[in-house]
């Protein structure tokens, strides 16, 4: 469990950062991004590093249902959209390698990028819900 | 079971979106 996690943090941590860039290429406008990341009391403010441990456990973790389907959302902004376009092939060819599900999610949850579910919201799912709020969040899922 | 995990992307302190990954272990 703790290996996969660890793996889902590095792939997710390469693929932030392209993401992250083609948001500033694209010149999106502050306003339309989410919500301030908070302060992480964990780590020395002033470091650049943000690293990120592993944290399941199947011991102690409750098991949660299965991740409920996306739901119906209002529109994605057109260049957020496009991001995800440009995107999707790299996802899919990461994911022959790692085997990974993927979805990239705009500031609001809905989904820019993945096999399914374009354009639908994951805003509502728990662990979704805390990444929104600049926090990152993992579970264990049926 | 299948793992998840939930990223925030930052760009310039806000979230801009998030990268959603699973696998089953």
């Amino acid at each position: 469990i703790r290996q996969t996690e660890a793996e889902l943090i590095a792939q997710g941590a390469a693929l932030g950062a392209i993401y992250a860039q083609e948001v500033r290429d694209a010149g999106v406008a502050i306003e339309k991004l989410g919500a301030a990341v908070p302060a992480d009391s964990a780590t020395d403010p002033d470091s650049p590093y943000r690293p990120i441990e592993p944290r399941l456990d199947l011991a102690s973790d409750y098991v949660l249902p299965a991740r409920p389907p996306a739901i119906t959302a209002t529109a994605t902004d057109p260049a957020v959209a496009a991001i995800g376009a440009r995107l999707s092939g790299i996802l899919a060819e990461t994911q022959k390698t790692t085997l990974a599900g993927f979805r990239l999610l705009d500031p609001k949850g809905v989904v820019i990028a993945g096999r399914e579910e374009i354009g639908l919201s994951l805003g509502a799912v728990e662990e979704v819900r805390q990444a929104l709020a600049g926090r990152y969040a993992s579970a264990l899922r049926q | 079971v299948r793992v998840f995990v939930a990223m925030p992307v930052a760009v310039d302190g806000k979230v801009a979106g998030v990268v959603y990954l699973s696998r089953t272990p």
